[in-house]
């Protein structure tokens, strides 16, 4: 268990000591303390170095000291001969003896007791961000104002995000812009436009000064901007780097600006406006646009309608025309539509006739009907071509979607009556 | 058939064969047989052939068996109770329709029905074919098709036929312009004929075919001039009956 001070003494002090003795003592005092180690009596056999006997400090994996040989105290007035003072509350103290001590060593005698350390002043690395606090056995952080401590207890930021920017038009800066940005922060604001605008992010290069990307490119302050889709930034350096207007294609847009604890900078200010989301005039085949214009922006309800001899087939159902609509992402909806050639089917067999398969039976094939001659005849001469129509039927020039007949060819016999009556 | 020779049915795709009683018709169209009234007479339901020159019963199965839906005897027609003293044979026409649709070929195909103008009357000494399995010189009835080639004579030579019935008063028949009387000495059509086909060849035509201008109806005496219906002065209620009486296509 930590303590707050406590003794330690070589094996059999006051008496000599043994040969072929390593021992070790490990010290704890409680966090937030140090430790205070002094030497009251040292008599250890002497050697360079202290390679035969000796007593070690060990702080942390290092050894702060040895000790070896007798040592008296350099203040008539204190009986303290060495002493070590570590801003940690663990050492570890190691006695050690050879083999052959030909004279009488009687060993040492050390106290050690907790002290405060200063963890505001103590270290090279600073605790906090801002102000150090003190106190015995610890310290705190604490903030100039509006700021705010983070929740590492450590650091203090501004607090600046939250704002929701929901106007078709504005402007956001950075904290205190034009004046240098507050450190250690992370602002995030957002802009949310209503369905059907895209945010337009449109920024001077002279309205940002952000501090410059590491020999790495990274930025240790940066200005970064989400949408729904894609990422724009991070940015920093003098000068916008990114494009003067940004167009997102969405109506929400995260804005995002971190800064590190060092180098502040001026910081930016952009202007946004919403703008109608389009959607691009696509070229669908085979079938016209109406009304037709040369911009669409959000909810344009366009009929498209299959030119002739093309259908829109959704399921079982085929229709002519279609509705699409100019959607809040700039897509138009029943895009998987298309307007294709009409479907006439295979064409119907007739009685005492044929018809020749058609390859396919698309809008504008033609097929033959043939009737069995001689036996049968088509009654309407002409009456054998049919084309696949834009209604989706086989449709002849006379006779319409009817099919023709044939008929039975009359009063031909096969073979002539040869009379030899006389 | 008198005075003919045998015939092939290719020679007379349009002849109907019926079996009982043994005549004939012709086939008009693909539903449609025309033969005479006095044929159906006494049966509603005629067994008919085409497509066969042999009428060998065991050659039948090979033909085209037709089924009648129908029978359609001229409204004019008069009903006798005794045939063998019937004297008017005027409107000697009837029409049989039938349930399936006669399927065409080398050996069944229709006959033409006579046009309305002019050039389709008949007058002697036109010739025209005759065809049946109808009794010969030497037979009551004949199992292969029987034709003969005839010309048109006038009314009265058939008038002039001496009556062999004795029950019969010659004075008592019936002469009218709905008849033809065709024939020579030794060529004439005669009992089992009935119906069949007096074809005659399509007039300007270029490539031949034929009309049934007549039907096989009487005659006084086999050998001699017999009476056919003259069919031209039907064509309209054949059209008409067969128009009225067509039901939706089956094709």
């Amino acid at each position: 268990e930590p303590t707050m001070h406590g003794e330690i003494l070589s094996p059999n002090y006051p008496q000599a000591y043994p040969n072929d003795v390593v021992k070790s003592w490990d010290i704890e005092v409680p966090e937030g303390f140090g430790i205070h180690l002094y030497f009251t009596h040292v008599d250890i056999e002497p050697s360079e170095s202290c390679a035969y006997d000796s007593v070690q400090i060990i702080s942390g994996g290092i050894e702060e000291g040895r000790l070896c040989g007798q040592k008296t105290s350099k203040s008539p007035n204190s009986p303290i001969i060495e002493e070590f003072q570590f801003p940690y509350n663990k050492l570890q103290v190691v006695f050690t003896s050879d083999f052959s001590n030909e004279e009488r060593f009687t060993g040492f005698a050390a106290y050690y007791t907790a002290i405060d350390i200063n963890e505001c002043t103590d270290f090279t690395d600073v605790p906090c961000s801002h102000f150090c606090n003190n106190f015995i056995g610890g310290y705190f952080c604490s903030c100039p104002p509006e700021y705010f401590l983070h929740d590492d207890m450590r650091n203090c930021g501004v607090n600046c995000s939250g704002d929701v920017f929901t106007a078709l038009i504005g402007e956001i800066s950075s904290p205190n812009y034009p004046n240098p940005y507050p450190e250690n922060s992370r602002c995030e604001y957002q802009i949310q436009l209503q369905e059907g605008f895209q945010v337009v992010v449109t920024m001077q290069r002279e309205d940002f000064d952000v501090e410059p990307a590491d020999s790495e490119g990274n930025c240790p302050d940066s200005l970064t901007f989400a949408s729904k889709n894609q990422q724009f930034g991070p940015y920093c350096g003098n000068g916008f780097p990114g494009p003067l207007t940004i167009r997102t294609q969405s109506n929400t847009l995260g804005i995002v600006f971190q800064t590190d604890l060092m180098g502040q900078k001026k910081g930016w200010k952009l202007r946004y406006h919403g703008d109608p989301i389009s959607c691009a005039k696509k070229i669908t085949a085979n079938s016209t646009w109406e009304p037709d214009k040369a911009k669409y922006v959000f909810k344009d309800v366009v009929k498209i309608t299959c030119v002739d001899g093309f259908e829109v087939v959704e399921g079982h159902v085929s229709s002519t025309s279609y509705y699409s609509t100019c959607q809040s992402d700039g897509q138009w909806s029943n895009s998987g539509l298309k307007c294709q050639p009409v479907y006439c089917g295979i064409p119907d067999p007739i009685a005492n006739g044929k018809v020749e398969e058609p390859e396919n039976s698309v809008f504008g094939t033609v097929v033959h009907y043939t009737c069995e001659e001689p036996y049968y005849y088509m009654e309407h001469e002409e009456g054998g071509e049919y084309r696949c129509a834009a209604n989706g039927r086989w449709v002849n020039d006379q006779l319409g979607i009817e099919l023709p007949r044939c008929i039975p060819a009359c009063g031909v016999p096969t073979e002539p009556f040869q009379v030899h009556q006389r | 058939i008198f005075g003919g020779q045998p015939a092939k049915i290719e020679n007379f795709p349009w002849q109907v064969f019926f079996n009982h009683p043994r005549a004939s018709g012709a086939l008009i169209n693909e539903y449609w047989v025309l033969t005479a009234a006095h044929v159906l007479e006494k049966i509603s339901d005629p067994l008919m052939y085409v497509g066969t020159m042999s009428v060998r019963t065991t050659l039948l199965e090979n033909a085209q068996r037709l089924y009648s839906k129908r029978v359609f005897i001229h409204p004019s027609w008069k009903k006798e109770d005794d045939p063998n003293t019937r004297t008017n044979f005027d409107n000697d026409i009837a029409l049989v329709q039938l349930k399936d649709p006669v399927k065409m070929g080398p050996k069944v195909s229709p006959i033409c029905l006579p046009g309305t103008s002019s050039e389709y009357n008949v007058s002697p000494g036109d010739m025209g074919l005759i065809s049946g399995w109808g009794s010969t010189e030497k037979k009551v009835f004949v199992i292969n098709l029987r034709g003969a080639k005839v010309p048109v004579t006038s009314l009265e030579t058939c008038k002039q036929v001496k009556e062999e019935n004795p029950t019969v008063r010659p004075e008592d028949y019936v002469f009218t312009d709905n008849m033809i009387c065709a024939g020579e000495k030794g060529v004439d059509s005669c009992h089992g004929d009935s119906g069949g086909a007096f074809a005659f060849q399509v007039p300007n035509v270029t490539v031949p075919k034929f009309y049934v201008a007549g039907l096989v109806s009487w005659g006084k005496r086999c050998g001699t001039y017999g009476v056919y219906t003259k069919v031209k002065n039907y064509v309209d209620w054949i059209l008409k009956t067969m128009q009225e009486n067509s039901g939706p296509r089956k094709d």
